[in-house]
């Protein structure tokens, strides 16, 4: 994933 | 982290608790469909094998791990737990859930974010479990009397996804660079999916009657 773009959801 | 996001994993972790509820005080699993749990544990095992590689927050690991733990002991409750099991509606829960894998996979393959093992693997659970819920919604129509806590678990499940929706549209306008396509068409797929239940539900406690949905 690009910067921002992290998956942060679950 | 905004407010629809946080309502949604917390939705969802109650309708968790929930299922967890039914399973060790009532020591039943009446009406819930193993189906659908065996494919959240897949879904949550191929998500979050970033786990180690990835550290987002104290909040996310914990969430994951309470999603991995649950999941997984939910489908050993329902599989090999001596009394649990029996109260299983085995000859009802028929649908060929590993059919749904394999388009899943090709799919994952096809469309990804990034053509990586753990992005392959992140997609995949994307479309696998925007169609999980299939197995459980089948079972629910077939039996005819629904007990509260299975209908509030459905209930909860749909309501974690609708939230979710409203997460995407909130960050989309707030954050720069929030673009997810992939989990956007296949979280709105899900949401769909759950639309018709809720629509029986809300009949149901409208009319104050207990629900039954149509064979």
């Amino acid at each position: 994933p690009t910067e921002g773009n992290l998956h942060d959801e679950l | 982290m905004n407010i629809f996001r946080l309502a949604g994993d917390m939705t969802h972790l109650f309708s968790v608790l929930v299922l967890l509820l039914k399973i060790h005080t009532i020591k039943s699993c009446a009406g819930i469909s193993l189906k659908t749990q065996e494919l959240y544990a897949i879904v949550f095992t191929t998500r979050y094998l970033d786990l180690f590689t990835t550290y987002i927050s104290l909040y996310n690991t914990i969430m994951k791990l309470i999603f991995l733990g649950s999941s997984i002991s939910i489908v050993w409750y329902m599989r090999h737990h001596k009394v649990v099991r029996r109260s299983y509606d085995k000859d009802q829960d028929t649908f060929r859930h590993y059919l749904l894998m394999l388009p899943c996979l090709l799919l994952a393959l096809l469309i990804n974010e990034k053509f990586t093992f753990l992005e392959v693997m992140w997609a995949f659970s994307l479309y696998l479990e925007a169609v999980a819920i299939l197995p459980q919604l089948v079972l629910l129509q077939r039996t005819r009397n629904i007990d509260n806590l299975t209908g509030q678990y459905v209930l909860l499940l749909g309501a974690y996804r609708a939230l979710y929706v409203l997460n995407w549209i909130y960050r989309y306008f707030t954050e720069e660079n929030y673009v997810h396509w992939i989990t956007w068409v296949s979280g709105i797929v899900q949401t769909l999916l759950y639309a018709d239940f809720f629509y029986y539900y809300f009949q149901s406690w409208k009319n104050n009657v207990k629900l039954q949905l149509p064979a």
